[in-house]
């Protein structure tokens, strides 16, 4: 494992933990979208039925079982936690995300490296993982308040596929790997996606002003 | 050798 990737993987964790950190202590979940943390689930469950079928180390299968137990518990408290579901921002969560389930499915039964069940779900998680933050970011922008560790959360999440990216490039360069269309293409679009709130983001920050995105 | 897959992300 390389430093890109266990660095990706770091910033993956912290990002879940800093939106833990705001569910458990701050007991809100106010501009964090339910829909997003939906699909979430949905990705971790499809990508990680290997799990039962194949062993690649400790790191490995404890890093999935923590992913899918807090993908899961945050999906948990901001529907049923009785003082946390009150402060999900329901009416601003609009986005329709059944869209991008149809959509990546469509996607995965038409471009895939082979047709078998858990190949097909693989790319299906690969390819819906890439649009899963579009709820989280529409919600952003109706937000007339983005409170500091909602926008640490975003970067993390966004910064974790950046260095995802560097990781490949990598293990193409120095670990033999082959050009692998459909995770760097999928991985390419979902970091693309954030390019916007990165420059909001590292502005605020430069400016210590207190982030805003244009509506 | 060694299966290149990129399974063995995360």
């Amino acid at each position: 494992m390389n430093l890109f990737r266990l660095l990706g993987d770091m910033t993956h964790l912290l990002s879940i933990v800093v939106l833990l950190l705001k569910i458990r202590t701050v007991k809100s979940c106010a501009g964090i979208s339910l829909k997003t943390q939906e699909l979430y689930v949905i990705v971790f469950l499809t990508r990680y039925l290997d799990l039962f079928t194949k062993y690649y180390s400790v790191y490995n299968t404890a890093m999935k079982l923590v992913f899918l137990g807090t993908s899961i518990g945050i999906v948990w408290y901001m529907r049923y936690h009785k003082v946390v579901k009150q402060t999900y921002s329901k009416d601003e969560d609009t986005f329709k995300h059944y869209f991008l389930i149809l959509l990546s499915i469509i996607l995965a039964l038409l471009i895939h490296r082979a047709f078998d069940v858990i190949e097909v779900l693989w790319t299906f998680s690969l390819y819906l993982e890439a649009v899963a933050i579009l709820p989280q970011l529409v919600l952003l922008q109706k937000s007339r308040n983005i409170d500091t560790l909602t926008g640490d959360y975003v970067f993390l999440l966004g910064a974790y596929r950046a260095l995802y990216i560097l990781n490949w490039v990598y293990r193409f360069l120095m670990e033999n790997h082959k050009f692998r269309w459909i995770p760097w293409i999928s991985g390419l679009v979902q970091t693309a996606l954030y390019a916007d709130f990165f420059y909001y983001y590292i502005k605020s920050w430069k400016n210590r002003e207190k982030l805003k995105l244009p509506a | 050798l060694k299966e290149k897959s990129q399974k063995d992300e995360l």
